[in-house]
């Protein structure tokens, strides 16, 4: 899986994730990505996320709305929220995963609960800075 | 320089260095700058967030490495199935699409859905037929999909019945999704 979360110079937050799914699967399976609020989500003066883990647990705990919905109702930050969710009933049901985000004020934190996730950001000079180990 | 942010990611799960090799870590790593710098070429000229996020993962999608579009893992039938979507904070628009297998860009076709139809979400042929006859969208073999990585991959898979990465004896690939 693959994904990307955004804020333009004129405050609009975006988030985009794409994946071949699961290895080996059948019966059309589905996981999180295509599902707005579970792997892909984005509403200005609020954050954007994109998901990657453990398809079937991501939906079932519709992750990337409980992080926007922390902040616009639990007044949790960008950070607080990613974790809280990321470390908090997904692990418990066993679910792997790892998510970008993205907040109103352009603060991107990144949240993973397993040994890796591919990832990137620009730097304060704007330059690339990637990351694949925890 | 105008504000703008930008992140990205290629996949989470279990990752491990001592089994990566080194020209591999660093194909992965030049891959991740590359599409951030996609994305950020569009943002630097003004661009939207939307076209940025769409840029970057187009980047990935057409990188083997990654399990999206050309790199896509393989299902038990051989086929790829690809599954994206495409939010736009400033209105709430929303495209989605699942099930394809002749899509080269399946962000691309997620964000046509977002913005040349009143759907949010399109499935399989559907989502083809709306591509190819609405949207502009070349029919791409799935051939163009094939990579042998992929193939032992679903070997290996196949071999002890599983579904999944996490369990993969590939020691870059052991991730989900």
């Amino acid at each position: 899986t693959v994904g990307a979360v955004a804020l333009d110079a004129s405050g609009n937050l975006a988030a985009a994730t794409s994946t071949g799914g699961l290895t080996n699967k059948r019966y059309g399976r589905i996981g999180d990505t295509p599902i707005i609020g579970a792997g892909t989500y984005a509403r200005n003066g609020n954050c954007a996320v994109s998901a990657t883990g453990m398809g079937e647990v991501l939906l079932r705990c519709t992750v990337a709305s409980d992080i926007s919905g922390r902040m616009r109702y639990g007044n949790q930050s960008l950070k607080d929220a990613c974790h809280n969710v990321v470390n908090g009933e997904i692990k418990g049901l066993g679910g792997e995963c790892g998510v970008v985000a993205v907040d109103a004020e352009g603060q991107v934190h990144f949240s993973l609960n397993c040994p890796g996730m591919y990832r990137g950001t620009l730097d304060t000079h704007g330059e690339p800075l990637v990351a694949i180990y925890d | 320089m105008a504000q703008f942010s930008l992140a990205i990611h290629g996949g989470a799960g279990t990752i491990e260095k001592h089994r990566m090799k080194a020209d591999l870590e660093q194909a992965y790593r030049h891959a991740l700058a590359d599409a951030l710098l996609a994305g950020k070429n569009i943002l630097m000229a003004g661009g939207s967030s939307v076209d940025a996020v769409v840029a970057a993962v187009v980047s990935m999608e057409d990188n083997p490495l990654f399990n999206a579009g050309r790199g896509s893992v393989l299902t038990h039938d051989e086929m790829v199935e690809m599954d994206a979507a495409v939010m736009n904070g400033k209105d709430l628009n929303a495209g989605a699409l699942c099930g394809v297998r002749h899509i080269k860009n399946p962000i691309v076709l997620a964000r046509d859905i977002m913005t040349g139809s009143s759907h949010v979400m399109l499935s399989g042929d559907g989502a083809e037929k709306f591509a190819f006859n609405e949207a502009g969208h070349v029919y791409t073999e799935q051939d163009y999909f094939f990579t042998e990585r992929r193939y032992d991959q679903l070997l290996d898979a196949k071999s002890t019945g599983r579904a999944a990465l996490s369990e993969s004896t590939f020691p870059d690939d052991k991730k989900h999704g």
